[in-house]
This record gives structure tokens, C-alpha cells and sequence, in this order.
């Protein structure tokens, strides 16, 4: 598995998705 | 009641890959005129006691069959369906005393909750939904995700069960706009959801907010996905997908299931590892279960595999037994046991 293909990862996605995302 | 004669044997299952890695432990029959369609492992409280139970579903009688000392099964409770057939049960976790089920002909219709009423033990089943179900899926902490419509008129509510299955709760997710084919839970991640969608798509939601978080395209090569299962680790999300519809290609054979990684910030995603069945081996995925990193199927030539998604190979193999096919294989929720069954009402338990 190439992790370079999936960009830069983040460990708090959920919480920034979250902040990120409308309500 | 009836005490249905189990039988117990120290010989391994006929497993030429990994022998022992599947060992008989009981078996019975669900003595009923119509057609098996689902068997799961629950945890009943009886006396005051709570007891892992194996409930068994055919098209118009749902069982539950308590153990007894001798690891023979003794059938406490029946509920009856006589206006629309049984299609699956659906476990919910953490709930004690009450198991769901779904019916319909060829989609679901309703989802109805079956339990006994406190003071004379007899049996009930409450409507919980009704409508154009799309799928449906028990979650830890008591919850219940449905979604009912489609495209744009698409419903997705969450229900959560008092501990002993009673008052509710109810929350809506915010709808994909695609119709939903399967619901996923993530493991590390409790308040994550995941589904896939008929046009390939992996959805995230917040289960806590409803807020629906991303939409991950993944690779066309495989139509209609279906989730099982999902882990969160290092910032990653790692999705077990079986692909139904999947065609044998010459170099994999036929791929079964897929573990694919994710990653949610950019929505990009990679095939990790194809769970293909080994040499000798013919057959498309027809039902499966994971639980934890091990994935059971059971494949359209009557056979049951189980791969180790951490091993990254099958490990097992089993043939039909008593010359009739395999049609239904679920993991146990109360311990690390196999539920294997078929069409006429066998149940065989393997230790895994």
C-alpha cells in the first residue's frame, strides 16, 4: 500500500471533518 | 419446548488448509417447515442470569435456544409471522432481552423488535419501522441505524434502546442524496458511521451530531460494495468490502473481500489487500460476516472461507457438510464461535 497516493493524514479527522462540515 | 440431540466431537473439521483451525462443537436442528434464513448469537437474561442464546430465523418462525450443561440447545421462545416473511435478524449489541428483526419478500418492510414481556415470560414483537428499508444495522451502545427511501428522499435515523430494550431515542443523520446499500461501524471510533452507496460511494458520518462528514469515491472496478466492517487507526480508515458482483478475473481468481485505506481528510483511498479464494476454489461471495480482523463468507458454491485480514491469507475452508451446501455463516457477538447453517435448519457451531 503506497500511503503517498492518500495525501496528507491527519489524526484528528474526525475532529476537524466535524468543524469542517455543515450542522 | 423441545431439547433438540446435539453432538459434540474432538475431530477438527475438514479443513485441508489449516487443520484444526475450525473445530465442531455442537449442532442441531431447527425442526421447522419453512426455510432457514438467519441464525445469530445473543446474550438472554434468564433468573437473573445472562446466558449466551442462538437465535434461529426461518421465513415465518423466529427461535431462541438457550444452552444447556450437556452443549445441547433447548428452544425457550418462538415468535410468529404469519402476513410477511422474515428476510435477517439484526443483533443489537448491549441490548439484553430483545433481538431485532427485519421483514419483507425481496426488500425489508419492517423492522420489528422481538422480546417477553416481564411478568409471564410469553412473547412479543414491537413495530419499530416501517417503509422502503434500505439497510439496517445494530451498533455498540444500544443503537440502531435504518435508512428508509431512496436518492433524495432518503431517510437515515438512529434509535437507541434502553438497556432493557425498552424506552427509545430517536436521531436523524443528515441524508448522502444516494441510496445506502449497508451500514459499517468503525472500531476505535464509536461515534463514526460509514455506508456505502449503489453508485460506489463510502460515506462518513458523526454519529453524535448527524453531521455527514465525507464522501470517499472508491474504484469502479468492483460494482455495488458493500461494507462490513471498518478500524481507525493513525489518522487512516481501514474498510472491509465485499464485492458480490465481482467477476473471476484469471490472475485472482475471484476476489472476495477487499480491505481498503482511506484517508478521510482527502477522501483518497487505496486497495490494501483482495481476499481471494485459494487454488481449487470456485465461487462469488453470497453472504459474509467480520468480526474483529477475521472474515467469514460463505461463496455461492456452498463452501464457507474465513480469511485473517491481519495474516493477509484464507486460513480456512470449509466444504458443505453432509453433502448440503453452507447458505448462511455469522460470528458469534457472546465469543469467538462460528454459526454456520443451512437451508433446512442445521446450525453447526465451530470454535474459530
Amino acid at each position: 500500500c503506497r500511503t503517498a497516493d492518500l495525501g496528507p493524514i491527519s489524526l484528528n479527522w474526525f475532529e476537524e471533518l466535524s468543524s469542517e462540515a455543515p450542522p | 419446548h423441545s431439547i433438540e440431540q446435539t453432538e459434540i466431537t474432538d475431530l477438527p473439521a475438514r479443513d485441508s488448509l489449516n487443520p484444526g483451525s475450525l473445530q465442531l462443537v455442537s449442532k442441531f436442528k431447527n425442526p421447522s417447515s419453512s426455510c432457514s434464513v438467519d441464525v445469530s448469537a445473543v446474550w438472554w437474561e434468564r433468573a437473573a442470569a445472562k446466558e449466551p442464546c442462538i437465535i434461529t430465523a426461518c421465513e415465518d418462525v423466529v427461535s431462541l435456544w438457550k444452552p444447556l450443561d450437556t452443549l445441547q440447545w433447548e428452544k425457550v421462545h418462538t415468535w410468529h409471522f404469519t402476513e410477511v416473511p422474515v428476510l435477517q435478524i439484526v443483533p443489537v449489541p448491549d441490548v439484553y432481552n430483545l433481538i431485532c428483526v427485519a421483514l419483507g419478500n425481496l426488500e425489508i418492510r419492517e423492522i420489528r423488535a422481538l422480546l417477553c414481556s416481564s411478568g409471564d415470560e410469553s412473547e412479543k414483537q414491537v413495530l419499530l419501522k416501517s417503509g422502503n428499508i434500505k439497510a439496517v444495522l445494530g451498533l455498540t451502545k444500544r443503537r440502531l441505524v435504518s435508512s428508509i427511501g431512496t436518492f433524495c428522499n432518503q431517510q437515515v435515523q438512529i434509535m437507541t434502546f434502553a438497556e432493557d430494550g425498552g424506552s427509545k431515542d430517536e436521531q436523524l443523520l443528515m441524508p448522502p442524496d444516494e441510496t445506502i446499500l449497508a451500514f459499517a461501524e468503525v472500531q476505535g471510533m464509536q461515534d463514526a458511521l460509514l455506508g456505502t452507496t449503489t453508485v460506489n460511494n463510502i460515506v462518513i458520518w458523526n454519529l453524535k451530531t448527524g453531521q455527514l462528514l465525507k464522501k470517499v469515491h472508491i474504484d469502479d472496478s468492483y460494482q455495488a460494495s458493500v461494507c462490513h466492517r471498518a478500524y481507525s487507526e493513525m489518522g487512516l480508515l481501514f474498510v472491509v468490502l465485499s464485492h458480490p458482483c465481482a467477476k473471476e478475473s484469471q490472475v485472482f481468481g475471484s476476489p472476495v473481500f477487499q480491505l481498503l485505506v482511506i484517508n478521510p481528510k482527502t477522501a483518497q483511498s487505496v486497495g490494501m489487500l483482495l481476499c481471494c479464494l485459494p487454488p481449487g476454489q470456485t465461487g462469488r461471495f453470497l453472504e459474509g460476516d467480520v468480526k474483529d480482523h477475521i472474515a467469514a463468507a460463505v461463496l455461492t458454491s456452498g463452501t464457507i472461507a474465513v480469511w485473517d485480514l491481519l495474516l493477509g491469507h484464507c486460513t480456512a475452508v470449509l466444504p458443505p457438510a453432509s453433502d448440503q451446501s453452507w447458505s448462511l455463516v455469522k460470528w458469534s457477538g457472546t465469543d469467538s464461535h462460528l454459526l454456520a447453517g443451512q437451508k433446512d435448519g442445521n446450525v453447526f457451531i465451530y470454535r474459530y
